[in-house]
């Protein structure tokens, strides 16, 4: 475990954490893409598989069960809580998401480091991750009008990512048999999903100003 | 610790 690594986890363990305490505590996910959330559930779920099966630390064991939790509660505030679900912007989330899934699954059949039925799961995991953003990512550009812990939310899984990528750079200068071309090409299209909503972010931040996406 | 694999991570 490097400084990055652990970096990018506690970014991407405090969005989940932003965005569990927008909904919980001011019982609104507005602005909040469900089609995203309900990727990210299933990216859990595929990837952590091996859940059982592969230990290799307590730390990842608790931060999977975390992540896996807070996923599947994010989904079942937003389409079942009585108060949440009504302020879902339905109409403004209209992104044919499952359509996502076959290109990462076929992908994920044909490129993958072995074939086998976890590792193509895992593989495809790590494709649907890559473009699970796009959902909320549209959904911003059409309202435009982020709140701060949208804002949050958003810039802190982009952080997650980019933390990432100096992590494997770390470990491929210090670690041996570190070459990993799935995962690295896959997380860098991901982090460069994030690099236009980064650009407005510190532009507000810069100018002290509300953030706001161009039309 | 050389173990070389994207498996430990998240």
């Amino acid at each position: 475990m490097n400084i990055f690594r652990l970096a990018g986890d506690m970014t991407h363990l405090a969005s989940v954490l932003v965005l569990l305490l927008k909904i919980h505590t001011i019982k609104s996910c507005a602005g909040i893409s469900l089609k995203t959330q309900e990727l990210f559930a299933i990216v859990f779920l595929t990837r952590y598989l091996d859940l059982f099966t592969n230990f290799i630390s307590i730390y990842n064991t608790i931060m999977k069960l975390i992540f896996l939790g807070s996923s599947f509660s994010i989904v079942w505030y937003i389409r079942r809580h009585r108060v949440v679900r009504r302020s879902y912007d339905k109409d403004q989330d209209t992104f044919r998401h499952f359509f996502l899934m076959w290109p990462c699954l076929i992908l994920a059949i044909f490129i993958n480091e072995k074939f086998t039925l976890k590792e193509v799961m895992w593989t495809f995991s790590i494709y649907l991750e890559a473009i699970a953003i796009l959902p909320q990512l549209v959904m911003l550009q059409r309202t435009r009008n982020i709140d701060n812990l949208t804002g949050q939310y958003i810039f802190l899984l982009g952080a997650y990512r980019a933390f990432y990528i100096l992590n494997w750079i770390y470990r491929y200068f210090t670690e041996e048999h570190y070459v990993h071309w799935i995962t690295w090409v896959a997380g860098v299209i991901q982090t460069l999903l994030y690099g236009d909503f980064f650009y407005y972010y510190f532009q507000s931040w810069k100018n002290n100003v509300k953030l706001e996406l161009p039309a | 610790e050389r173990t070389g694999s994207s498996k430990d991570e998240l």
